[in-house]
């Protein structure tokens, strides 16, 4: 799964995600991926998300709309990203989670649980894109 | 990160979306074509096996794709779930965002959704992929995700029944347990 969001210079935010889904699944079986607030979710007036992991126990808890709001409500992108993930482990300790998120100011961090995890990032006047380790809380 | 700027989950052969969603950005194009422009460079890399066509194959070895984006200045959402025999699958979710009023489109419908909008209608399927498939029912067919069914889906591929007694107690959400091994979108 890879799960996207961009800021534009004019403040503008999109995020999106696009998936083969789960090996060995059930025929008919959606995951996480397409679902608005748990695959990512944005909203340019405070930041978007990304997410990645087992689709079948994070889109109980729609961990990207989570993460946006608590970046509503004043929690800067690292805090935001490891309350989403804390609130799935509480449930699910053994969840393969991985949430990324970006502020509308281009802030940006990730928080993961059950693997070390790794996101991208590329911005203006980088002339690559830089990856980053995370590990699992 | 000073804007433009572009995130996305995993890194490694990954990196081809944000390459290809920044380059999108320094030439204004919208930030929704850079997310689908970065998808969809995932989605023909096929990253890492988990994005795109010849993955992830079900149990009737057939690779579907699921695919949202949304525009953060109107809240508006494209999407389309287990979407058979069309590649393009982040492009087929920016169609149901931009000339329709839904959100989610799936499966055969959202195919014929897709035809209808231009997409090409392909098998999915790639020599790797079946050969995945194979693998999988050759060990027993394991992993599953079946819960509670005879015979056993721990140790047998099916067709499967449910247990007389209902779920088993193993079934994910009881106790959070028995996750490992599952596997993961």
């Amino acid at each position: 799964t890879i799960s996207l969001v961009a800021l534009g210079k004019d403040g503008s935010m999109a995020a999106g995600t696009t998936t083969n889904g789960k090996a060995y699944k059930i025929p008919g079986r959606v995951g996480d991926g397409p679902i608005a607030g748990s695959g990512s979710y944005v909203d340019s007036l405070v930041g978007g998300c990304g997410a990645t992991g087992d689709g079948d126990l994070m889109m109980r808890f729609l961990p990207c709309y989570q993460a946006v709001e608590n970046m509503r409500r004043g929690m800067s992108p690292a805090a935001a990203a490891e309350d989403a993930v804390r609130r799935m482990v509480k449930r699910f300790p053994d969840i393969q989670a991985g949430v990324v998120v970006m502020n509308n100011k281009g802030e940006h961090a990730a928080a993961a649980s059950g693997w070390h995890f790794t996101y991208s990032f590329r911005g203006q006047g980088m002339n690559k894109t830089h990856v980053v380790q995370v590990d699992p809380i | 990160t000073a804007p433009p700027v572009v995130i996305h989950t995993w890194g490694g052969p990954f990196t081809v979306a944000a390459d290809a969603a920044h380059d999108a950005l320094t030439n204004a194009r919208s930030v929704l074509d850079a997310v689908q422009i970065g998808g969809a460079a995932c989605e023909n890399n096929q990253c890492d096996g988990t994005v795109g066509y010849g993955g992830s194959p079900s149990e009737n070895c057939e690779t579907t794709l699921d695919a949202m984006i949304m525009d953060g200045n109107t809240l508006n959402v494209g999407a389309v779930g287990a979407l058979r025999r069309v590649k393009h699958a982040i492009a087929v979710a920016r169609h149901v965002l931009e000339y329709t009023g839904h959100t989610m489109l799936v499966g055969d419908s959202a195919t014929l959704f897709a035809a209808q909008n231009g997409f090409k209608e392909e098998d999915l399927a790639t020599d790797q992929s079946r050969d995945m498939c194979e693998h999988w029912k050759r060990n027993q067919c394991q992993p599953n995700s079946w819960i509670g069914v005879v015979p056993d889906p721990k140790s047998s591929c099916g067709p499967y029944t449910p247990l007389e007694n209902g779920a088993s107690e193993t079934a994910p959400g009881q106790d959070g347990g028995d996750i490992k091994g599952r596997g993961h979108d």
